[in-house]
Order: structure tokens, then sequence, then C-alpha cells
């Protein structure tokens, strides 16, 4: 069958919290070298998800602040054991780039982006 | 055998020039929904590529300025005619998310992302 997404994601991926400013959300995206932060309550919490394209809409608004002013709160994510084709059905459908990958308690265990689906395209055929 | 590149492609697409500031670039790529933009010359020639993560890194640095001062100039393009393996594999190859589509002469026709890839996945199995 289908690959799932536990065999695709990223794990230990990083977080960040929202009352972090956007300055450093931006310094974590560079240094990190991917686009998407899952935002963590203290408890460890899936509260939100910000992107460089968040960022980018702060500059486009000439908005400084906090990450919980820009992020977004209602988040699309996914279970390490769905097959693969429903978080491409997910990302497609809210034209979105990564989905959060959540146990039952909604603790973030990874991540799963179209970068990391469109890889599985590039083997021989 | 595979779809090729201008089957999956979004054509009809938006550019810049190099010497458009930072914050309107940030203003187009919201307003279009997407990441990434290809940047042409006055004679519409491919001299780079700005995206979300670059405007981030700007956001990182504390620069202003223009596209010029934070694009990509080595841009890694693909051509309509190529198998979408091919696309994918140098998505993974240089760990980027878009490619812009180019003909003989190097004039932008079409940009293919890793979403448009991943979408390829997301159909009934
Ligand atoms: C709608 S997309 C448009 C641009 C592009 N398609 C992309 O994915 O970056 C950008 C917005 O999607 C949001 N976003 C990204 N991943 C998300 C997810 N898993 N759930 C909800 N929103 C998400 C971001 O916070 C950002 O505001
Ligand atoms: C190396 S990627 C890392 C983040 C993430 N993987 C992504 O694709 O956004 C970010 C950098 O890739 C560059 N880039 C994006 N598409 C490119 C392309 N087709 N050719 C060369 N550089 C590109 C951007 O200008 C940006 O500086």
């Amino acid at each position: 069958g289908l690959p799932l997404v536990k065999d695709v994601m990223t794990d230990g991926i990083g977080t960040i919290k929202p009352d972090v400013s956007i300055e450093e959300a931006a310094k974590r995206i560079i240094k990190g070298g991917f686009n998407h932060l899952p935002v963590v309550s203290d408890d460890g919490r899936l509260v939100g998800i910000v992107t460089a394209w968040d960022i980018s809409k702060a500059v486009a608004m000439k908005k400084r602040g906090k990450v919980e002013q820009i992020m977004t709160r209602k988040v699309i994510v996914v279970s390490p054991s769905d097959p693969i084709d429903i978080a491409a059905r997910k990302l497609e459908q809210y034209n979105i780039s990564a989905l959060p990958v959540v146990d039952a308690k909604r603790k973030v265990i990874g991540i799963i982006t179209s970068e990391d689906l469109s890889k599985l395209l590039a083997g021989g055929t």
C-alpha cells in the first residue's frame, strides 16, 4: 500500500512559543532552512503555526510584534498512521505546504511538507 | 509514462524586477497566495528568484532595500518537456520548493512547485 505519514515525516522538529518576537521566529526559520514552525503552549499543545509566508505578510503590512499576532490558529494536522494520500489531499484542499503530525493528545511529534511528498516522485521510474 | 512539467506547472505567473522594494515583493507574494517570484530583467530574461524565505531572512537580519539585494541569482530551472521526476529530483537536490519553467531563450513561461507535485499524490489509489 501507500507509505504512511510516519515513514515520510520529519521528526525532532523545532517549535516556537506564541510570545516570541516575529524577528526571532524569522531567525529560527532561516537557521533551520525550512519554512514552517508549529506554535506550542507551555505544556506542549499545538496552538498555531507560523511560516515564512506569515512573516512576509507582516513585512507587507509593516507589522512588528509577536508570533501570536501573525500565526494561524486553526491548524490542519495529520496522524502518523495516516496514509500519505490523506496528507496530500489536505495540503491541496487548504492550499498549504506543511502539516504538523500530532499524537492522540495533540502533541507535535513531527511535520510533513509538500517537499517531503514531492521527494517520493524523485526516485527512478 | 510520467506526466511532463508542462502538464503540471502553473503558467501566467507573476514576475518581479530587481529594483522593486522588498516590501512591494512581500505584498505581491501575499496578494498572490504563493511563495516564489521569479525575478526578470527589462527584456524578460530570468535573473534571479525571491521567495517568502528570502523576505524572512531580511527580517531576521533587519535588512531593508530592494529585491536584488536578497534574491538568489543562480536559479535552478526546468524545461516544459522534462518529465516530473527530473523536477522532483532538482527540488530535492537543492532543498528548494519551486523551479521556474523556461523556454530555449530562458524566458519564464511558468513555475512548478513541490505543492504542484504533491497534488499528484492526492488522487484516489
Ligand atoms: C494559505 S498558505 C498560502 C501560501 C502557500 N500555499 C504556502 O503554503 O505557504 C499560507 C498560510 O497558510 C498557513 N498554514 C500553513 N500551514 C498550515 C496548516 N497546517 N494549517 C493551517 N494553516 C497553515 C500559514 O500560517 C499561512 O498563513
Ligand atoms: C534553500 S531554500 C530553504 C527553504 C525551503 N526549502 C524552501 O524551499 O523555501 C531557500 C532559498 O532557496 C532559494 N530558491 C528557491 N527556489 C530556487 C530555485 N529554483 N533556484 C535557486 N534558488 C532557489 C530562495 O531564493 C531562498 O534563498
